[in-house]
């Protein structure tokens, strides 16, 4: 996927059990973001498979300030690229996994 | 931990914490 200069892993292993995931998402390459955000500083949130996007996930990253407005739209493709390859990697798996 | 933050937005909670220094050098 494009680098968004942006890393989002999981935060805990994913026991596919529910649609939850707890995702972790930091900045890896800051000259590839656009406007202010906070370096050294990793931000926890869950992710709900059914029920989130990650374009409003990054809504929410941008109003509670950790990024800027221009930098919304590489923050919700890292989270869609990380959950499009959890959610092909769950569907490899055994049920449950 | 002191150096762990949660922020609340729209009924999403996000806890901000320190990168790993591991990380960091990976990148």
């Amino acid at each position: 996927a494009e680098d968004t200069g942006l890393r989002v892993e999981l935060a805990e292993e994913d026991g596919c059990s529910n649609s939850s995931l707890a995702l972790r998402l930091w900045v890896e390459d800051p000259k590839k973001l656009k406007g202010k955000h906070k370096d050294n500083e990793a931000i926890e949130f869950s992710f709900n498979l059914e029920a989130d996007t990650p374009e409003e996930v990054a809504y929410e990253m941008v109003k509670s300030g950790f990024f800027h407005e221009s930098d919304s739209k590489a923050v919700a493709k890292s989270i869609r690229d990380r959950v499009t390859l959890i959610k092909k990697i769950r569907e490899k798996k055994p049920a449950g996994c | 931990s002191s150096l762990t933050q949660v922020v609340h937005s729209a009924g999403r909670r996000f806890i901000v914490s320190p990168v790993p220094e591991s990380r960091l050098r990976e990148s």
